[in-house]
């Protein structure tokens, strides 16, 4: 894992979260990751996320995993309406 | 190929499709180039045609919109979601957005508006995303210069409207497996501690207490490198990788490929003409010879004194028993050459010129 300053660590949650709600279809109760009562929504979410693009699937955010969803992809909307 | 949830599709063949506005990015006829061209990727390979309109409404409509565009699917700025399309239905279904807030290119540069339209319309036509890392349906954007489609974006795409007329079934590139038993690879090298084994538009990396084998496009590492390396060595001394393809050859430092290439295989190591390419190459470290396997013979090179060693060619059979006369792939490691040729992997002892052991060509990936 690369060495990461707290601040660092607060933006990986937040990219997380965001790439969850964007296209793993995650809610947003308002709260970030951390902070969730249920962890293994996340923990799933992840997990399926890591499976589909053949990363380790471990279900925690690790640096492979970033790497993955900072790159620039398409969106394909939920529904046509 | 994964199909949208519900297999929507276009109940007709004969499509329509217009530019609404146009990104300031490129000139409008670059514009028009590029969706005319990532449409003619799809309509090659199944029945569908696509008709330019210039007015009203058509069931693909084209629009470069940035952030809320009321669509209930804002963009997001700079980088991030680049576009998203609508499946197959009336009004908004089949429409494709493409983030004004990205820079569009007709280039390799970010974002290549061709390789990007042609993974939209994908969707418009009611494919998902796919899980092959080689398929336009890809999620994660990826460029290289040849854009095409994948055997299975053609599988899906046919999947949904039945085969191409074309008498000749058209066919894409298959995805190399790393753990299929039948892979073969065109070049192997080691670059700064890992190994780098390439096949068609990939690489397939081995990092050092790393488990999984990492495949992606080599151009997303050396975007001007072409597909179908055939061979590839390491000069560690000069933190180098030289790269081989026909009579040119192309040199990397990390990422950074070098200025001045490619260069001819000739005239810099003094090849005879009749060598037109190169099987496999590898530089043995503590000596600063490098091999080149052609055909076969091979040569070698003096990597301080920048020329080839006299009285080469010599045949592999009598210098390297037991490898065979034809060598796919080599490079070294811990003092031992590791030959491959098909399917299998020879380790070799280049000091007792023995073999000292036999296995599959993709053992190193844990498979």
């Amino acid at each position: 894992f690369p060495a990461g300053t707290s601040e660092t660590q607060e933006r990986d949650v937040e990219m997380v979260q965001k790439y969850l709600e964007n296209y793993y279809n995650l809610k947003n109760d308002g709260k970030k990751i951390v902070k969730q009562k249920n962890q293994s929504l996340v923990v799933e979410k992840l997990k399926e996320m890591q499976k589909f693009f053949g990363l380790k699937v471990t279900g925690m955010p690790d640096a492979d995993t970033l790497n993955v969803m900072q790159q620039a992809r398409c969106g394909v909307p939920d529904v046509a309406e | 190929y994964v199909l949208m949830e519900g297999n929507p599709r276009w109940d007709r063949t004969h499509l329509t499709y217009r530019i609404e506005n146009y990104t300031p990015d490129l000139p409008r006829a670059e514009v028009d180039d590029a969706i005319e061209k990532a449409f003619k990727l799809w309509s090659d390979v199944s029945p569908l045609t696509f008709t330019k309109v210039f007015e009203g409404q058509a069931d693909i409509m084209i629009s470069f919109v940035r952030g809320d565009h009321r669509d209930n699917s804002p963009f997001d700025g700079p980088g991030g979601t680049l576009a998203h399309a609508f499946q197959p239905g009336p009004y908004i279904g089949g429409d494709a957005h493409f983030d004004e807030d990205e820079r569009w290119t007709n280039d390799f540069k970010d974002f290549n508006l061709y390789r990007v339209a042609a993974h939209e319309f994908g969707h418009s036509l009611g494919l998902a995303h796919s899980t092959d890392i080689g398929a336009l349906m890809y999620p994660n954007y990826q460029y290289s210069d040849d854009v095409q489609l994948s055997q299975d974006d053609i599988d899906g795409i046919q999947a949904l409207y039945g085969p191409s007329s074309n008498p000749v079934p058209p066919t894409g590139p298959q995805t190399p497996q790393p753990c299929d038993s039948k892979l073969t690879f065109d070049a192997i090298t080691t670059i700064r501690g890992e190994l780098m084994f390439f096949k068609d538009r990939f690489y397939m990396r081995v990092i050092p207490r790393y488990p999984q084998v990492e495949q992606n496009f080599i151009s997303l590492f050396w975007p001007n490198l072409p597909t179908g390396l055939q061979a590839a060595y390491e000069v560690t001394e000069r933190d180098e990788v030289r790269f081989f393809k026909g009579d040119k050859y192309w040199a990397a430092q990390g990422q950074d490929m070098l200025y001045g290439y490619p260069r001819d295989i000739h005239r810099s190591f003094g090849f005879p003409r009749a060598v037109r390419s190169i099987d496999a190459a590898v530089s043995d470290e503590q000596t600063g010879k490098t091999y080149f396997f052609v055909a076969n013979q091979y040569w070698r090179y003096d990597e301080y004194k920048q020329s080839m060693d006299p009285g080469y060619p010599k045949m592999i059979a009598a210098d390297f028993p037991g490898i065979g006369n034809k060598v796919d792939a080599v490079f070294q490691k811990d003092g031992f050459f590791y030959f491959f040729h098909g399917t299998r992997q020879y380790k070799f002892d280049p000091t007792t010129k023995r073999i000292l052991s036999l296995d599959k060509a993709n053992s190193w990936f844990n498979c």
